[in-house]
């Protein structure tokens, strides 16, 4: 996270930590975890923690660690032999069924998933909110959970961005309605290691604050400028449904 | 020895007896004869109650007689000048003088036979209940035809004991009625139906004759009917004294008339009849009886239902209904089977949940599941209560008997990140 603050786990209590490789997710129901296509794309098995602020191994001994019973990647998601030179996130939720229920409490609980209404697709200027134990500006990697809010920006400020590495060429980059463009202001964004992590925005159909996953962080170009979290709405029914045709575990 | 007659003479008979002297004759003949004594010379000192010389005549402690002075016979045609009959068979004769016989009297001649004593009528009781038969020497009783003579062979009774009574109608009557019934007698009958059906004793009032009560209440002579534990009686009297029908409960009936030596009357007549035995109406709560009727008897089938929320557990399996029978003792079969509220047992818990433990898990009884709050709440909120019903199952209005559901609570933090931006 660029430009964020230390946060506490209670203030994300869905927030999932993939510890190979080192991404987010964030917790949807008591056995399923959503996160991006792309941290979980070639690892069937993630090994995943919840509850501890810190992602230190003594203290990730004491959280509760999740088992992946299978992995759902989205079925538009492209497959490439090649990782390093994708260009194409379209598509870039996945989710992941657990083994055993998770125990909430109040360092563990799921966000909400978006309404179907125009009112869970978040307008220009909206703000999220963001965590992760990804590279900060001083750190590759940090050890306690940052966090940072960030407004969601028009998706042609993403297209149109040009920054100082020549070897970007953000032309060859898709941009679909699955996205969602945000950030771009006072460096503030998520970064590497943060991927799948949600973008929560206030439900603004609730009077006291509840959040609902707007965004999976996706990509981008450079940290601390804009980032491309996908449109977490337009998965909800396939989301739903791949939940409900498969159950829990324990169910079948 | 007892002997059938003897003489008895003064002492010195025909001399002059000798002054101051007295002496003592004990007379006995064979039992069951009486004694004749006669005197046939009687000369002695007269005195005032024979006060100075005197023969006396005593039987047992009786005097029958003091004689003194001169006697002569007052029949030409006999030589007894004094005699006693007496109807025991002893006598004691007591000669006593005093100091001076100056006179020179000679005392007394006495002789005594045996004679027979009619003990049927000699005595003011009479030896024999029935017939007495006097013969030389004693006596012997007899009694009326289909009579027999007891065992101490002064007393006739009847044989009557021994009927058994099967039929489901009839009557039965004291021997001879309506003439007078025997003395001294036990008769014993018995009615014998078939299981399942009660004697039911009737008597009219005038049928009934039976010596009455003495002063405290007993009954010298007495009818009683026996059934089972149950007795009846005992009766006497002129009219029945008890209630005119008599429902004994029970399929055998014992029926004993003791009559004494005296006082026979003309005796008794009731009709019986077998009467289906009948099962009691039994209220128990929340049932309800098919076909209800006003009386219930032997081999009637009753199906007893339980109303809703109600139940019959027979070991370790519960019924909604069950079926009894009026038995030949009265009672219902299965009586001890009840219709009892249905027991859903204890709630099934849930995962991140609870169930409150309800005062009673009895039909209608109600308990309410709630979810570990904040962090997860009921997926239908109308879940929460549930109420023992009458299949035996926890029901809620809207989940039925599915068990209410904890769902995680989205999208709100345990704490609200504030001051990020700056």
């Amino acid at each position: 996270i660029f430009g964020g603050i230390t946060a506490k786990i209670e203030h994300f209590p869905w927030q999932v930590f993939f510890s190979n490789p080192r991404a987010g997710g964030a917790l949807i129901d008591e056995y399923w975890v959503l996160t991006a296509a792309h941290v979980v794309e070639g690892n069937q098995n993630p090994v995943m923690y919840v509850g501890s602020s810190s992602v230190q191994t003594s203290k990730l001994l004491k959280a509760q660690m999740l088992t992946a019973e299978r992995v759902f990647i989205h079925p538009g998601w492209q497959v490439l032999d090649n990782t390093d030179i994708r260009t194409n996130f379209d598509n870039d939720i996945a989710l992941v069924q657990l083994k055993e229920p998770v125990k909430m409490g109040p360092s563990v609980s799921p966000i909400c998933l978006p309404g179907s209404s125009s009112e869970y697709s978040p307008s220009v200027g909206t703000l999220g909110i963001i965590s992760g134990w990804g590279k900060s500006e001083l750190r590759d990697i940090v050890i306690k959970l940052r966090a940072a809010k960030l407004p969601v920006a028009p998706l042609a400020k993403c297209q149109e961005w040009k920054g100082k590495d020549s070897r970007v060429d953000v032309s060859s980059f898709v941009f679909t309605h699955n996205m969602i463009c945000a950030g771009g202001e006072k460096g503030v964004d998520s970064c590497q290691g943060d991927a799948g992590g949600a973008f929560a925005v206030q439900d603004p159909n609730e009077e006291d604050p509840k959040y609902y996953a707007a965004g999976l962080m996706s990509f981008g170009f450079q940290c601390g400028t804009y980032g491309i979290y996908t449109r977490v709405q337009n998965y909800v029914d396939w989301i739903r449904k791949t939940m409900q045709d498969n159950g829990s575990p324990s169910k079948d | 020895e007892p002997t059938m007659y003897g003489e008895i003479l003064s002492p010195n008979y025909p001399q002059v007896y000798p002054n101051e002297i007295e002496k003592s004759w004990d007379i006995e003949v064979p039992e069951g004869y009486g004694i004749h004594l006669y005197f046939t010379h009687l000369d002695m000192e007269l005195s005032e109650n024979c006060a100075y010389d005197s023969v006396q005549i005593m039987s047992g402690d009786v005097e029958e007689g003091k004689l003194c002075g001169q006697r002569t016979s007052k029949s030409p045609n006999s030589p007894v000048v004094e005699e006693f009959q007496v109807p025991y068979n002893k006598l004691r004769v007591i000669f006593k003088s005093d100091f001076s016989n100056e006179e020179r009297f000679t005392g007394f001649a006495a002789y005594y036979v045996a004679v027979d004593v009619n003990e049927c009528t000699d005595f003011a009781d009479a030896p024999c209940s029935h017939f007495c038969n006097n013969f030389m020497g004693g006596y012997f009783c007899s009694c009326p035809p289909e009579y027999f003579l007891h065992d101490d062979m002064r007393n006739c009774g009847v044989n009557c004991s021994g009927d058994v009574f099967t039929t489901m109608v009839g009557e039965i009557a004291s021997p001879n009625y309506p003439n007078p019934y025997p003395e001294n007698s036990r008769c014993e009958y018995q009615i014998l139906l078939e299981e399942g059906f009660q004697v039911v004793v009737t008597m009219r009032r005038e049928d009934f004759d039976v010596e009455p009560a003495d002063s405290e209440g007993n009954c010298p002579d007495s009818l009683i009917f026996v059934a089972g534990d149950q007795q009846f009686g005992p009766y006497c009297g002129s009219g029945f004294p008890g209630p005119l029908s008599i429902e004994t409960q029970s399929n055998a009936v014992g029926i004993i008339f003791q009559t004494d030596l005296t006082g026979q009357k003309k005796g008794w007549k009731l009709r019986y009849h077998g009467d289906p035995i009948p099962c009691p109406k039994e209220v128990t709560a929340n049932s309800i009886w098919e076909p209800e009727r006003a009386k219930y008897v032997y081999k009637d089938v009753v199906k007893i239902s339980c109303v809703d929320g109600f139940e019959v557990v027979e070991g370790k399996v519960g019924s909604t209904f069950f079926y009894s029978t009026c038995q030949s003792n009265g009672k219902w079969s299965h009586s001890k089977l009840k219709c009892q509220p249905v027991d859903c047992g204890a709630p099934e818990s849930i995962p991140n949940g609870k169930v409150e433990n309800p005062e009673s898990t009895l039909f209608g009884s109600v308990t309410h599941y709630t979810c570990e709050e904040k962090y997860y709440a009921m997926e239908d909120e109308r879940g929460g209560e549930y109420r023992c019903s009458a299949n035996g199952t926890w029901v809620n209005e809207v989940l039925g008997t599915e068990l209410p559901k904890c769902v995680p609570v989205c999208g709100v933090p345990s704490e609200l990140l504030k001051g990020v931006q700056r």
